[in-house]
Order: C-alpha cells, then sequence, then structure tokens
C-alpha cells in the first residue's frame, strides 16, 4: 500500500 | 482580550479512566502545526473530565510547549504524559482557535 499521508496521520490515546 | 485574539484554557484531565481517551491529528510540517483533537470517547478520562472538546488546539502538556514538535513527537509526549506515575492528571493548555500561534 502507498506510504500514509503525513498530513492525515491520527494517534488514539 | 481582543476579539480577534485567540485565548487559551488550562485544562486538567484526571486520570479517572484506563484511557485519556482522545485522538489528535496535525502537528509540526502538516496544515495543522499545532495538534487538533478530533475525537474524544465516552469514558474515557478527558470525557470524564468535561472541559475538553474536539476542534480544541493543544498548546502545551504539563507545561510542555508542542509548538515545532512532529505529530509522533507530540503524541509521544501525551502518552507519556499519561503514563506517568508522577502525576494523576495531565495538565493541557488548549485553544479554541484553529491558528498558528
Amino acid at each position: 500500500s502507498p506510504p500514509k499521508d503525513y498530513e492525515d496521520e491520527v494517534t488514539f490515546f | 482580550p481582543g476579539l480577534l485574539e485567540p485565548t487559551s484554557t488550562l485544562v486538567r484531565v484526571a486520570k479517572s479512566a484506563s484511557t485519556l481517551g482522545i485522538a489528535i491529528e496535525g502537528g509540526a510540517n502538516t496544515r495543522q502545526p499545532l495538534p487538533r483533537i478530533v475525537t474524544i470517547q465516552r469514558g474515557g478520562s478527558a470525557h470524564n473530565c468535561g472541559q475538553l472538546k474536539v476542534g480544541q488546539v493543544i498548546l502545551e502538556v504539563n507545561g510542555v510547549s508542542l509548538r515545532g514538535r512532529e505529530h509522533r513527537d507530540a503524541a509521544r509526549l501525551i502518552a507519556e504524559a499519561f503514563k506517568t506515575k508522577e502525576r494523576d492528571y495531565v495538565d493541557f493548555l488548549v485553544t479554541e482557535f484553529n491558528v498558528a500561534l
């Protein structure tokens, strides 16, 4: 799969 | 403050649940240079606190600025703040205004 768009990076805590 | 001047609020989130229960997006070198809260999960510590809201931008965590920190670095700081046993709370300095301060 293509690399994830860094702009769309989301982290859940 | 003036009408266009962003106001910041200090929110102390007690570690009242096993998770913090938020999701963030953004970080340095993105269109959203400071992390923004995109989700607040019901039952998490942040939801229990009642003062954090989706759309708020996080300026500081426990007094540490997130300015200039890329997403993973900001996320690591937040995760460590929640994990540490030194405090039973996490302090967030947040602003309602989605601006690059």
